[in-house]
């Protein structure tokens, strides 16, 4: 059964899709066969890996509604062997709104994901603790918290931590119940020491729930973007591209320890 | 009667708090009566502005919801004279939940602002286009959306028009058939020429929505959030607080002209 990774944050912008994108396609070329779930109605994983968003008409939001369409029916390849993408439409927003009233909500993308034929999938979610991110925690066995060095950033931790017990205690996954749970600071810029030292303090009380590797800011991963790839393969020499390829062997080491 | 403003941007991170707080600021400064209403359950315009969030339990949850609480039972000063806040609690969210239900959710905020002593209303609104920020819209004379420079900040503005010309053809004001919408470029680094030249060609359509006045990326405005103080109180001297004093002279500008 694949291993099931949400990367989450309810603060906007702190570098959700990035680390899905880079992380994913990291882990594909190490030779794994990897899927990435874009739960953001925004659609930024496809825009961020080059799936052109008018070669698919159904996407998550059809999974996701009363239609139940499995998830077969709507993964594309993307131009990265071994990694594939099931594509969000802002059509997905609708749908969230007519989960609320719907029982075992929480259970639908759980349900969606049973014995897909891949090693890791990855969750790329939206900027809010809604019916989405609720799918996604019920549904993965780690979650994945990309932070930037910001107060507003940290605020946001305490909430998530309360959410991701509330739905631990309902969630189906045994992998679940050891709650693999990790900080990925991001942006983090050297010249900044009075912010740095201030975050750093911040998250001492949860050093051991956070990555050794940081991703320092590094304007290639926001040009990468622009050209629609992967880092690696927009500066394979930037930093960027060797803080999430450090990224993604902590992450495996980590994975092999269970 | 009040001119209200939302800076709405459904991309994540782009600066609508850090907008929110320090065009507000720069106006009260400027001896304007200003009123900050928190959209966002994260209730971030309250932290970065040094709201004590154990000093209030009603927020705008108690006005949104159908306890229809009055904005001045929950309106509280802030540390600058002449600048207020409604603030928000985590518990907005799921107020707004049982929003989608009710008829004429759309018009819930407009009828709380109605009539309330001040210049100038901000709303700073969550990173979505869910029903919140669609209150907000229906309320707003004036769209502020900051945008970084990336492409993931682009991708969403022809929703986001098509949201406000949606919502316009409904909306109550006068003011608002004129479509007062502008662009605000926020932590613009020089040093960045590739993404810089990208960003402007793919605005250039919107040249005219666009102010003049572009937000440098300037560390003093986030250590301000990190001290709870607009970026004037805590860095008089900075580019960030230049340039949000000059975004305000612009707005001023723009605003005696209407
Ligand atoms: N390490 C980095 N260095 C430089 N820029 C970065 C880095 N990581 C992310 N960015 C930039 O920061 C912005 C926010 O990143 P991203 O969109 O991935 O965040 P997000 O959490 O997915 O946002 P949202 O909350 O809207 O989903 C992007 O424009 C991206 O280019
Ligand atoms: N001009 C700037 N220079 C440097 N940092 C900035 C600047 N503007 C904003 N920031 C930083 O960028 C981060 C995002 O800003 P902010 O939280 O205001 O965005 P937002 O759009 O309100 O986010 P959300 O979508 O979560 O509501 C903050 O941590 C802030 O410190
Ligand atoms: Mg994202
Ligand atoms: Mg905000």
């Amino acid at each position: 059964a694949p291993f099931i990774v949400s990367i989450i944050n309810q603060k906007g912008g702190t570098g959700k899709t990035t680390t899905t994108i880079n992380l994913s396609a990291a882990l594909a070329y190490l030779g794994y066969r990897v899927l990435m779930v874009d739960l953001d109605p925004q659609g930024h994983t496809g825009i961020g890996i080059g799936v052109d968003p008018d070669s698919f008409i159904e996407s998550m939001a059809e999974v996701m509604s009363i239609h139940r369409k499995s998830m077969s029916d709507i993964i594309l390849p993307t131009y990265v062997s071994g990694l594939w993408l099931a594509p969000a439409r802002i059509h997905l927003a609708h749908v969230a709104e007519q989960l609320y009233s719907r029982v075992f909500r929480e259970a639908i993308l759980h349900q969606a994901l049973q014995s897909l034929p891949y090693d890791f999938i990855f969750i790329d979610c939206p900027p809010s603790l809604g019916v989405l991110t609720i799918n996604a925690l019920y549904a993965s066995g780690f979650i994945i918290t990309p932070c930037q060095m910001s107060r507003y950033s940290l605020e946001g931790l305490a909430d998530l931590l309360l959410s991701v017990e509330m739905v631990k205690s309902l969630a189906p996954q045994e992998l679940f119940k050891r709650n693999i749970f990790r900080i990925l600071l991001t942006m983090f810029d050297k010249r900044n020491k009075v912010t740095n030292e201030y975050v750093l303090e911040e998250i001492r009380p949860y050093r051991d729930l956070t990555f050794k590797t940081i991703i320092l800011r590094n304007e290639a991963i926001n040009q990468a973007q622009i050209e629609q790839r992967a880092v690696f393969d927009f500066d394979p020499a930037s930093t960027g591209a060797a803080d999430y390829q450090q990224l993604a062997v902590e992450f495996l080491q980590l994975y092999h320890r269970l």
